[in-house]
């Protein structure tokens, strides 16, 4: 399995949005 | 100018690098229900005391052993299984596995009546909440805030063994739960493979978000024997996909949707923040994520290609759908099929070819040695992750790059042990 880690999770925005089944990603959530 | 027309990441090394000082000022969205997010290691943490106890080879081996404790519970619910049958306060056997809290960021919410607060780790890799309790009838381990104490709340209450709630730990955990003999209380058990456990009663109490989100009678483990690797925080919030994680049991409140930040470096802070709504996301891309047949609590993607320089890596397309994907808040690195990272490592490194390189650090081996250019501006090859439904993340340098100082700046990404993993 790949897994996506928190390094390069880092300054994103990352949403988890279970209702509707989708992950977001946004640029600059906390620089 | 150069850097854009060449399609490359200009920074400054100082800005990859963490200051001494804590920089509180959470940036991004803050809303209602929003936590201040802290790396456990930085200046920030109020379990430092000033200094760094860990290192980074220490963070990075930790790391190895999460993701193998992640690759035995897929391989778990693939049928290969040794859940423990009958748990108890008083022996719990040593399983293959690996710490499951070795994430690195925490935040702090409020336990009980009147509430206490507890520096938790947030997991969107599991699914169980639990925090060491008091008396530790077997033993807790040292962390910075005061061990819960249940008896001095007026709103905790322990879960019985009959109930159907005792009965979904098995799933959630990987383990079927004990019943004390005496009181009939709900046993829960979590183990991971380097000996790390906790173990001790599944309760219910009021959980304290932020000053105006309470939870009452949310579900968690009061550990009464906890040993390991938890790095002084008081424990763990899952995140996770099961119906006992915390997004499910908030879902009436928070709409089974929350978000979080992670800061650019240890020195700053991140929010984790609760339920959508009013507008608060812009600029988003969305990918569907999906259910790894093998384990429905985590988060499964897609990931679609990879691209470096503005190239797409040449991989055949199956190479990333036959293993599948997840992302998870605890995992550090991210890890790639081997014949990915062969991959992206050989086009990073011509990307990077101008810069002597340094000595690897742990499961990092494409390394550089940056201290001639402390105060200059460097170019790094920028790195896409395209996810289904044609969703092109771009991570930031501080995305790319594990800087452990400037004699050792190194690719944050590492391989799977193979292609099939």
């Amino acid at each position: 399995v790949t897994i996506f880690g928190n390094v390069q999770q880092r300054t994103l925005e990352v949403v988890y949005d279970l209702g509707s089944g989708k992950i977001g990603f946004g640029a600059g959530g906390c620089q | 100018a150069t850097a854009e027309s060449n399609n490359l990441h200009l920074l400054h090394l100082n800005s990859l690098l963490p200051s001494s000082s804590c920089s509180s000022s959470t940036k991004g969205s803050k809303r209602k229900g929003s936590l201040e997010v802290v790396h456990k290691y930085g200046p920030c943490s109020q379990q430092n005391d000033g200094e760094r106890k860990v290192t980074d080879s220490d963070i990075l081996n930790l790391d190895k052993e999460r993701v193998k404790y992640i690759h035995s519970r897929i391989s778990k619910e693939l049928g290969g299984d040794d859940s423990v049958k009958e748990l108890d306060s008083a022996t719990l056997p040593a399983k293959s596995g690996t710490l499951i809290g070795s994430g690195n960021y925490f935040v702090v919410v409020g336990l009980g009546t009147p509430k206490k607060d507890l520096s938790l780790i947030f997991d969107t890799g599991s699914d169980l909440t639990w925090t060491q309790c008091q008396p530790c009838a077997r033993s807790c381990y040292s962390q910075q805030d005061p061990i819960f104490d249940p008896s001095k709340s007026s709103t905790y209450a322990n879960i019985t063994c009959t109930s159907t709630l005792c009965t979904q730990l098995s799933s959630a955990t990987g383990n079927d739960p004990g019943c004390s003999s005496s009181t009939k209380a709900c046993i829960y058990g979590i183990q991971y493979g380097d000996q790390s456990f906790s173990v001790g009663y599944f309760s219910r109490e009021r959980l304290t978000v932020t000053a105006t989100d309470v939870i009452n009678n949310f579900l968690f483990g009061c550990g009464q024997n906890n040993q390991g690797l938890f790095g002084g925080s008081a424990g763990l919030i899952g995140l996770g996909r099961h119906p006992i994680s915390f997004v499910q049991q908030t879902a009436s409140k928070y709409n089974k949707i929350f978000s979080y930040c992670l800061p650019s470096t240890a020195s700053s802070t991140g929010h984790l923040t609760f339920g959508g709504g009013g507008g608060a996301y812009r600029n988003l891309v969305y990918t569907p994520f999906s259910t790894l047949s093998r384990s429905s609590s985590f988060y499964g993607l897609d990931i679609v290609s990879i691209t470096v320089d503005g190239v797409k890596l040449s991989l055949s397309p199956s190479l990333f759908s036959s293993g599948g994907a997840i992302i998870d808040s605890g995992t550090v690195i991210t890890r790639l099929p081997p014949t990915a990272y062969a991959t992206l490592r050989s086009a990073f490194r011509k990307g990077m070819s101008k810069y002597p390189t340094a000595p690897e650090l742990s499961i990092l081996d494409t390394c550089y040695d940056l201290s001639a250019y402390k105060d200059k501006d460097i170019f790094i090859p920028p790195i896409n992750f395209v996810f289904g439904g044609s969703a092109t993340v771009k991570l930031q340098p501080q995305g790319v790059l594990y800087v452990a100082s400037t004699k050792q700046v190194c690719l944050a990404f590492a391989p799977n042990g193979d292609d099939s993993d």
